[in-house]
This record gives C-alpha cells, sequence and structure tokens, in this order.
C-alpha cells in the first residue's frame, strides 16, 4: 500500500518530469528529482520504490519509463468526467483551464443555483441547474466534482454530489465538509501556498 | 535549518490546529495531526522537532502553543502586503478570496494590462495599469504578487515584479517562468488536486 505522503508527491515528480521529457532529456538522478520537487534525495528512491522503480546507480531513472509509471499509477492513462459546481469568479477560471483536459480531467457539466446563471455557454457547455446533476451525473459517469460555491451552501452541494454517485470532491469552499468514508476529498486552500512564500520571506528580512 | 518539505507541511498542520482550537480541543496526540494531515506520525514528530516542540508522552503537543509557534516560524505574526496582477476570472476570484487576509495576506493592489480593466472596483479596489506597479511596490512595501495572467504574458510580468522589488511570486499561469535566486517563487497547479483524487478513484473501481 502507497502511503498519502508518496501519493501527494507523484504528480509533482510527473510535473518536473514532464518539463524534462519535452526538453529531451532521458534520464534523471534522485538527486535532480528531489531538487525540483522540494524533498530530499532518499525520500524519492523511497517514493518511486513503491512503484517498483529503482534506477541505476551513476545513472539515475529512465524518464520515460519513468512517466509511464507514475501516469498508470495515478491512473491518468484515462479519462475523467469531472464537474463543477457554483459557476462565478473560481468557477470560470477552472472551467477555461486547459491544465486539466492536457491530462485528462475533462469538465463535462457545469450547475449553478442562480437562475440567472443557468443558460449561460463557457468552455463549449451551458450552465444547468443544480437539480440536473443527479441525472447528468449518471448520464455521463460523473467520478470527480469541483465545489466552487460560497462556503455556505457547500455542504448540501457536497450530499447532492454525494447522492448522485459521486466519489471524488474538490472542495475550494471555506468550510468543513462531511462526506461518507467511500468518498475522496480534498480541500484546496489557496492561502497555504502564501504561507510558505511567507516562512522563506520572513527568512530573507531576518537575515 | 528547516527542510522545504517540513515547511510546506507546517500550513497543513496549522489548519487543523485551528478547527481544534475553534472546537475547544486543548492537546492533540502526533497520531491525530499525522491523520488530518495525511503524513505518519514519526513524520509529525519530526517537523515539529525542528521548532524545538516535543509533545508530552501520553498527552501529546499542546494546542495553543503550537498555534503561536507554527505562525511564528511562518512569519504569519505579520501582514503581509500582497498585489494581484492579471484580473480576469482566477484574479477576481483571489480578490474576493477572505481566506488570505484572514492569515494576515492583504490584497492591496490590483493590476491588469486591459485598459478596459483599469479602473474597474473590486474588493474595495481599483484596478490599475501593470505601468503603475513599481511606483505602488514601493509605496505600499509589496512584498508578494500573485500571477493569473495567460502564459504569454506571465514572464513579463514576472519580470516587472522582481524589478519593482517584490521577492515572493506565486504564479497560476501554466508557463515555466525564470527569476533570480534571491526570488521565491511557488507554482499553482489545480490539476496536482485533481491527480492525487484519480490515484484513490482508480483504487476504488480496481477494488
Ligand atoms: N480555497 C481557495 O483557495 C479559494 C480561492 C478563491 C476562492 N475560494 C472560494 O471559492 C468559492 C467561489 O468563489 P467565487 O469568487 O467564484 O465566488 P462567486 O460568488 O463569484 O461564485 C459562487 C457561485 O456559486 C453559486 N452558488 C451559490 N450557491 C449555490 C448552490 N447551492 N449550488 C450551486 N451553486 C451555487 C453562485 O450562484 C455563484 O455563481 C468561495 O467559497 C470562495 O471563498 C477559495
Ligand atoms: N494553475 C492552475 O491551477 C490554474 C487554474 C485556473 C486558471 N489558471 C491560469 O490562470 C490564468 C488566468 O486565468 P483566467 O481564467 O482568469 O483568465 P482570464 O483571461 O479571465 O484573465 C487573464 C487576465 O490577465 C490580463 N492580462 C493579460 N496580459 C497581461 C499582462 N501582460 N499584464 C497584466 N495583465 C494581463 C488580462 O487582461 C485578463 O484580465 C491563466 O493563465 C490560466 O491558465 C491556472
Amino acid at each position: 500500500r502507497i502511503p498519502d505522503a508518496t501519493v501527494a508527491r507523484l504528480p509533482v515528480y510527473l510535473r518536473s518530469l514532464v518539463e524534462m521529457a519535452e526538453a529531451n532529456t532521458s534520464t534523471v538522478s534522485s538527486e535532480r528529482l528531489a531538487d525540483l520537487a522540494g524533498v530530499n534525495a532518499a525520500q524519492v528512491r523511497k517514493d518511486l520504490s513503491y512503484l517498483g522503480s529503482y534506477g541505476t546507480r551513476g545513472v539515475g531513472y529512465d524518464v520515460e519509463f519513468l512517466l509511464f509509471q507514475i501516469r498508470r499509477e495515478l491512473g491518468l492513462t484515462q479519462d475523467w468526467p469531472v464537474a463543477i459546481v457554483g459557476i462565478g469568479n473560481l468557477g470560470h477560471a477552472l472551467a477555461n483551464y486547459r491544465g486539466f483536459s492536457t491530462r485528462g480531467f475533462h469538465i463535462v457539466a457545469l450547475f449553478d443555483a442562480d437562475p440567472a446563471k443557468v443558460g449561460e455557454k463557457l468552455a463549449g457547455l451551458t450552465v444547468r441547474p443544480l437539480t440536473d446533476l443527479p441525472l447528468v451525473a449518471a448520464s455521463d459517469g460523473i467520478a470527480m466534482g469541483i465545489i466552487a460555491t460560497p462556503a455556505a451552501s457547500a455542504q448540501e452541494v457536497a450530499d447532492v454530489l454525494v447522492e448522485a454517485g459521486v466519489t471524488s470532491i474538490l472542495n475550494f469552499a471555506p468550510a468543513v465538509l462531511t462526506v461518507p468514508a467511500s468518498v475522496s476529498m480534498r480541500k484546496v486552500d489557496l492561502s497555504i501556498e502564501l504561507q510558505i512564500l511567507s516562512f522563506y520571506q520572513q527568512r530573507r528580512s531576518g537575515e
């Protein structure tokens, strides 16, 4: 069984490996990958050993083979239909973000509770009322839902998603949500990124 | 010196500790904190030891004291003025996000290159032309900049920020940017969150 912390690092390694492959780099050392991912080299070697990948002493890892292994392990060799609920500023930015589809995450449905938003066209889709979600989730096989609503309605939206059979949720709303154990949920808080920057910023001014 | 990977976990511990303090929980075990953060308990103990915090066997860590220590270490005991460049869908959502100011990150200036956007009022601010950035960065002491522009203009915007003395950058644009070693930069790619969910989703369907 792969530890959660390792799983969370695999996409970060993948991002660096993709950049290397585009630059025609064929092998990479654990030190180099560690440097790019902000971890130590022993951690990289341990993480990759869970995939059965050990690299060759003095040569490193084969970039293409690692790409294949990580993509397979993360389930990126298939397409995932994704729905976004809450088509405000954030919902618009997420619907238009090409970084999702290039990795196999296709935004297939947009939902909002505001009648004034329903019918709006964006990213090749039409915003539908939240009441359509159960039907669309079943017909389009929606596996993942993104919550981009205000905090007050986030739990109600999570319940609708779960009820409709969606088993993975990415939540942006600043609210603590409860979902059944059979549903995976991740919460995004972009202030975490600024907090990390603040650590280094403070060090700089303290020097 | 605290390892980068430890620094990146501190805000995640902080988020859980804040929720505990609000629920009037006075102590927490390393196991509980590990569970909430998705790491193992030994990692928590090691991370917190860098702050000089060791907890008491059988009792755990004092929640309030840990909150104080982590906030101090991350530099959250001061206010950080932040600028956003690129006031499109994403820029709007970030300008309105209350999760920044509650942690001491105050959005103080908004910039865009589109004359049609300049003069727009949002989140109590007025969008200014990018050409105003050097002056505003100096007068408002802007330490951090968020790039929410298309990829094509991201490097040019990073250069303007660096030139204006901004030393921390959070980049959302899907582009590989280069900045001097004296500048900290973090890149956000929200597809990473979906890739982690995809790992667990694939496991579920494989069972
Ligand atoms: N986690 C982060 O880092 C982060 C960053 C930015 C914004 N946010 C959060 O994302 C959310 C959206 O932000 P925004 O700026 O786009 O807000 P917004 O007000 O522009 O958009 C919210 C949308 O949700 C819709 N909505 C409200 N209740 C609904 C319901 N019950 N069902 C379906 N749709 C519903 C509204 O009609 C609106 O279109 C907010 O909760 C905000 O705090 C989080
Ligand atoms: N990293 C992620 O996970 C993620 C998620 C969503 C969107 N994005 C990215 O965020 C960016 C913004 O997305 P959006 O949906 O808000 O796009 P948008 O087109 O709505 O907004 C872009 C804004 O940038 C402004 N702009 C363009 N060139 C500029 C320049 N040189 N200086 C200042 N401002 C300039 C435009 O006038 C516009 O207002 C895009 O690059 C998108 O790919 C990233």
